[in-house]
């Protein structure tokens, strides 16, 4: 699975 | 999140606060390369765009807004405030051999041709290469680092390196994992490979630090 289009890293 | 993110945005955090307090106290930004600085402004800037867009928690929001302005605050010192003892003719790495392939990288190799992921793959990438003007100017002038740079550096370092402790943790524990940011963190911490072997050999045993051109 892909990394989410909501980016929750910095 | 986990423990290698938390202690690596710490990390980051330090970062940001060493190099402003060593501008702020020592009233000079001698050795410090205002190029590399530009560049980790622009990865700031194009990176979090996503503030006006998606809400994630408070702490990513929060983060996201210091890491803004301690850089701009750290541009402003370096170009504006004490300009007088910036070093520039020894910070003479040149920066658009850097952002150019890097943008047009960003537009070729990304996860989505969407305006805001592009600025993202760029800040992803810029990041993973913002730091050359930085070391080119250490190695260059011979001259050696404060060690308070070194500390700068280190923890600036060491930041992305945890970050891929963090991504091998997700990938086993929730799935997920992102090619773009795990290939450019790797590159950005093998960067600093050479100088993490310096700092360790040197800067822990008191000496200071020369980067060897």
């Amino acid at each position: 699975q892909m990394w989410p289009a909501k980016k929750d890293e910095l | 999140m986990n423990i290698f993110r938390l202690v690596g945005d710490l990390s980051h955090l330090a970062a940001l606060i060493i190099l402003l307090l060593k501008i702020w106290k020592s009233r000079s930004c001698a050795g410090v390369s205002g190029k590399s600085q530009i560049m980790f402004a622009m990865v700031y800037m194009t990176r979090y765009l996503d503030l006006f867009t998606t809400f994630v928690s408070v702490y990513n929001s929060v983060m996201k807004v210091v890491f803004l302005l301690f850089s701009f605050v750290t541009v402003y010192l370096i170009y504006f405030k004490f300009k007088a003892t910036y070093d520039g003719n020894h910070d003479t790495f040149r920066v658009e051999f850097l952002v150019v392939p890097v943008a047009g990288l960003a537009v070729l190799v990304n996860h989505e041709f969407s305006f805001l992921e592009i600025l993202w793959t760029f800040s992803i990438y810029l990041e993973s290469v913002a730091i050359l003007p930085q070391l080119f100017m250490i190695s260059k002038t011979g001259c050696e680092a404060e060690t308070i740079t070194s500390h700068y550096l280190f923890a600036l370092g060491i930041y992305r390196a945890l970050y891929i402790a963090n991504w091998i943790f997700r990938y086993y524990m929730e799935g997920f994992f992102d090619f773009i940011a795990i290939v450019a963190g790797c590159v950005q911490t093998i960067l600093y490979c050479d100088f993490f072997y310096l700092y360790v050999t040197k800067v822990w045993k008191g000496k200071r630090l020369t980067i060897p051109a």
